[in-house]
């Protein structure tokens, strides 16, 4: 996932 | 990853298993809302099919396999191995009124059209009002179970917590995702009701009635 949007979070 | 992300997570985390302990310690889901346990299911569905695609870490596909799990765990509890106790009477409102609009907007105001944002945007959406059903049950029977409380302020806060959490990576890595900060502004807006009643009645050892 890019860092810079939110699929990096639950 | 910071301490608010992470405090939000471990928040979520706690109320899914909250419930899920309490369902089977009580054999019962009196007061708990089998709509909005529906509609989480469908929120961790359409938000974790990325599971198959895409791996963050490996923190991250550890939750999302234990949220998925203790939500499809919950409904079966519900809605199989404790049905008779689910108080189906006061459940009553529409969740098609969420489910359908969730997905329109979900069409209009994303950020690329593809079947996986859709789908995580939908998810967004959804989550953003999925505790309505729940909601609108404890206003209905005018009172909520201590544990059940507990469990609510643990979900509520968990998207408080992600909101610091969003302005904090504001300021140290630039992330700004619209769409998933205004969803979640909503969503613990929905909540501010229920965490002054929690803060003025559960936490001073009463039980939570609505006057």
């Amino acid at each position: 996932g890019n860092p810079k949007d939110g699929k990096d979070e639950l | 990853m910071n301490i608010f992300r992470l405090s939000g997570d471990l928040s979520h985390l706690l109320a899914i298993l909250l419930l899920l302990v309490k369902i089977w310690k009580t054999r019962s889901c009196a007061g708990i809302s089998g709509k909005s346990q529906i509609l989480f299911a469908i929120v961790y569905t359409t938000r974790y099919l990325d599971l198959f695609t895409s791996f963050v870490s490996v923190y991250n596909s550890f939750m999302k396999v234990v949220f998925l799990t203790a939500s499809y765990g919950t409904l079966y509890l519900m809605f199989f191995k404790f049905k008779p106790t689910y108080d189906h009477n006061h459940d009553s409102f529409r969740i098609l009124y969420l489910i359908i609009p969730s997905l329109v907007l979900s069409f209009i105001i994303v950020h690329v059209y593809t079947v996986m944002e859709i789908l995580w945007t939908y998810s967004i959406y959804l989550e953003a009002v999925a505790i309505m059903p729940q909601l609108f049950m404890v206003s209905r029977t005018g009172e909520a179970e201590t544990i059940t409380s507990h469990y609510l302020f643990a979900l509520g806060s968990y998207r408080a917590l992600y909101i610091l959490n969003w302005i904090y990576r504001y300021y140290t890595e630039d992330f700004l995702d619209m769409i998933v900060i205004i969803a979640g502004i909503v969503q613990t807006i929905l909540y501010c009701d229920f965490f002054y009643l929690y803060i003025t009645k559960v936490l001073k050892g009463k039980r939570l009635s609505l006057p």
